[in-house]
């Protein structure tokens, strides 16, 4: 018997809306720890790891271990009938082949009950160690989209190099090339328009623009950003969910021409 | 294109 209800439904929303592009099917992991998932997309370039920890949950039963089968675009067809401000609620039997989910309005009036049909699916799951990185660059979640968008209208790929001046992202194509540097700047009024750079030694890596567009989805769940680079690992895009976990996003880097 | 690694490079499947 799994039932968990998450106050905050909108958390869910932003969540599928965040990762449907990039992965069609994933299984969805329960256990005491939380709901969490880890896929891949299908030509194993780029991975979503998603956790949302028990303690977010207004009310979190999970009796045994489960991973449940979903096809992440008829989930967020679902989800979308969710108000923002509705409570949303996942049920599912043991060796039940469907999950429900459950929608109340803040006053109580509306109750909807949406069934979705479970699916078996191979996940590959991969084994992701901890890791030093050599930068660590954390800045506003929506200053990053607008770069990779910007960036996407001029090149297909972007070039992050990270030095003690500041993080540049940079990217060339048929009608030219662009060069965005944003510097370290810590000194502002609130924390989350600040970018703070932590760096032990310089870092450039080049990766495709398309899935760093994809990863911007997230920008809703979270007003920072943090992107952790290392000159031999993929780059960690994390978006932190207030209270609750985080989404994650790993990406192969491309061989330097 | 060919010049992209993949993760399976990077971490093995458990």
């Amino acid at each position: 018997m799994l039932e968990l209800r998450l106050v905050q439904g909108s958390l869910l929303k932003k969540v599928l809306e965040a990762i449907k592009d990039l992965v069609n099917d994933a299984n969805f992991d329960c256990s005491a720890t939380g709901f969490s998932l880890q896929a891949m997309d299908s030509s194993h370039v780029a991975l979503v790891a998603l956790l949302l920890r028990s303690e977010g949950f207004e009310h979190y039963r999970c009796d045994r271990n489960l991973s449940m089968g979903m096809n992440l675009g008829n989930m967020a067809k679902m989800l979308k009938c969710a108000g923002n401000d509705d409570i949303i609620t996942l049920k599912a039997d043991d060796g039940s082949d469907t999950v429900t989910f459950m929608f109340e309005s803040p006053t109580q009036d509306k109750i909807s009950d949406f069934e979705m049909k479970l699916m078996d699916i191979d996940s590959e799951h991969l084994g992701i160690p901890e890791a030093e990185y050599h930068a660590i660059v954390r800045m506003p979640s929506s200053e990053f989209g607008r770069i990779c968008k910007d960036l996407s209208s001029i090149g297909d790929t972007v070039v992050i190099s990270v030095t003690k001046e500041g993080v540049k992202f940079s990217t060339r194509g048929d009608i030219g090339t662009a060069n965005i540097v944003c510097r370290q700047n810590n000194t502002v009024d609130k924390p989350e328009e600040a970018t703070i750079i932590e760096m032990t030694e310089p870092v450039s890596l080049t990766f495709a623009l398309r899935y760093m567009n994809s990863f911007t989805k997230a920008t809703p769940l979270s007003s920072i950003v943090t992107l952790s680079l290392s000159s031999d690992l993929p780059v960690v895009v994390e978006y932190k969910i207030a209270e609750m976990g985080y989404i994650r996003f790993y990406l192969a880097p491309k061989i330097e021409e | 294109s060919n010049n992209q690694k993949t993760l399976l490079g990077f971490f093995q499947k458990v």
